[in-house]
């Protein structure tokens, strides 16, 4: 399965909706200091369920919806593609859409989940994924400052990471 | 549980053999603080960076100790691989040198999955198949450019992307 | 105690402020959590870089906080001055036009004071008055150059500065 | 007060003495990952007495002697020169060289502090050093990892930096 391109609708410091095509291979994304490049990152960890608010630098969910923006809410959109396997235990090459909205209201925040428009439960999208061969534990996502943590960690905190792929 | 780790442990240990060979062209080895009991101890990343001595992580230069963190991240990858990899501002602590042989690793890497790296490193970005370029834009908020013009499509309300 | 400690905040606040509109061209401002009784709790970093709302550091984009981390740093050394001042590698977030502006503010300050400054940056170093380069020599170990050619001494055992 | 040259001898990657003079001002140093950029200040560091081992990523104060090198001992100098007051109270101009040097022996480490050849304690060292108005704490030295430290730290672990400077 590859990632084809993602959406960025009011989310953090994208307040125009925003659709981002990522190619096969190898993708590198540069600008100044504060322009938005982890932003994108943490739309994908939104999307897949796959980090806390902190992980994403936000007190709550609702933190995420752009500031500046003029909906309540903010969404975010990963378009996947590659070989399925369905119910007959045939692979057909088929596109599949994930998304995730949060919404502000007066009662607090509102927050669902869609693959191809249908509202889904996270373990629902978590199965998709792991049929997909995608990981949930975020594992194959690097944050800025995880390096550079690595390398100050203790030999404890080292192992558990392993402890964690185990 | 403990066969478990031990089975991963003998796996990642033999990446990282590789990919610390790839990166800092020395010899690098996992060591269990206690392998009897491995959850009663730490692990050990011991490195001999080409023409050094063996070192523990902790003795190394800023630069080395994180290429030696990067194997290990890439043996963990070859491990439990993944179709998607995003690495946000990795070579932070590396010179030039360093920085050209991370993005050759990633690159050969990125033959079968995909890698997002967010770099500020002209090496970096110079060896990579496409550069996503994101600026800020006074009341407007991150503009993204840089995205191929044919998959722009004119019918999302994003006329900034690819302008 | 307390007394000498609010002293010392209220010389590091008003120095932040300054040093932060320096670095980031924002607002910036230090904070107790407690300001009643300091010592039970924290000290708080707000800052609203150019064109962007008041967060606190924990918000902030990975280059932006250090930038403010910083602003913090010359306020502490503003307040405590010293003659002589040593900075490792403080620019590894930094995007270059950050690295720049960095590069001013340690120049006009060293007019009265020295600074060390060790830098990957090409940016850094073009501004600064003399660069010490420092590379590894098989079978040797560190070799120092650039060192002005004046200031080496013959009579030294050290045939390799200057050279 | 100012800084006129540091002097490395078997210290760490110094195996050939090395004599670095630092002129007034604005000076940079770079090179590659691993060079001995960072042993510099850890010299600087050792000299002075403002650190203790791990704060120079040693173990002992006798893993900082050149492992390649032939002599068992290490030694570092201090070079510096500025307006002394003596004891009239009167100004002069002055040099003062400060040295340490440790030594690895059968018995264990050996380490001493010399003021112009004359051997020295810490404490004379350091009253000397707040005479010239050189900051005994090591707060004007900025350590690699320190400035990411800082971002990192929660809201007391900065408020105890600004104890320790009132
Ligand atoms: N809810 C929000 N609404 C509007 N802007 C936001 C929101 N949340 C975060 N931001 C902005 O996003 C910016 C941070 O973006 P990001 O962390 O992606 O920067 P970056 O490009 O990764 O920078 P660096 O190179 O320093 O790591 C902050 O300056 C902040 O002002
Ligand atoms: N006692 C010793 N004898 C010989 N070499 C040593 C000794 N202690 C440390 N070293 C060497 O010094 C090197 C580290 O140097 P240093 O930390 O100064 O590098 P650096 O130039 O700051 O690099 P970076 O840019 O990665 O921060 C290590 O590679 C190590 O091999
Ligand atoms: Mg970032
Ligand atoms: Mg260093």
């Amino acid at each position: 399965v590859r990632v084809e391109a993602l959406t960025l609708d009011n989310f953090k410091s994208f307040a125009k909706k925003t659709r981002i095509p990522i190619r096969d291979g190898f993708t590198t994304v540069s600008g100044p200091n504060g322009s938005g490049k982890s932003n994108i990152i943490d739309a994908i960890q939104f999307v897949l369920g796959i980090a806390t608010s902190k992980g994403m630098r936000a007190e709550r969910l609702t933190d995420l919806i752009c500031i500046e923006g003029t909906k309540p809410s903010a969404r975010v959109t990963l378009e996947l593609a590659g070989a399925f396997e369905d119910a007959d235990g045939r692979r057909t090459h088929k596109k599949v859409e994930v998304t995730r909205v949060v919404r502000r209201q007066k009662s607090g925040a509102q927050a669902h989940y869609e693959v191809d428009g249908t509202p889904v439960r996270l373990t629902d999208l978590h199965d998709l994924m792991r049929d997909l061969g995608f990981p949930t534990s975020g594992q194959n996502i690097v944050l800025q400052g995880d390096v550079i943590r690595l390398t100050s960690m203790g030999g404890v905190a080292r192992r558990q990471v392993l402890d964690e792929l185990a | 549980k403990r066969t478990a780790f031990l089975d991963a442990f003998a796996r990642v240990s033999k990446a990282f053999a590789g990919s610390f060979a790839e990166l800092a062209r020395g010899e690098g080895r996992l060591r269990l603080e206690n392998p009897d009991d491995p959850f009663a101890g730490g692990l050990i990343i011991e490195a001999r960076p080409r023409g050094k001595k063996l070192a523990r992580l902790e003795a190394m230069s800023g630069g080395e100790k994180s290429l030696t963190a990067l194997a290990f991240i890439f043996a963990l990858q070859e491990v439990n691989p993944a179709p998607f990899f995003v690495f946000d501002e990795v070579d932070q602590s590396l010179d030039g040198v360093n920085t050209d042989t991370l993005a050759s690793a990633i690159k050969s890497r990125a033959d079968s999955r995909q890698y997002l790296v967010i770099s500020h490193h002209r090496v970096m970005l110079e060896k990579s198949r496409q550069t996503i370029g994101v600026t800020m834009r006074k009341g407007w908020g991150t503009v993204v450019t840089g995205v191929p013009m044919e998959e722009t499509e004119p019918a999302q309300a994003a006329p900034e992307v690819g302008a």
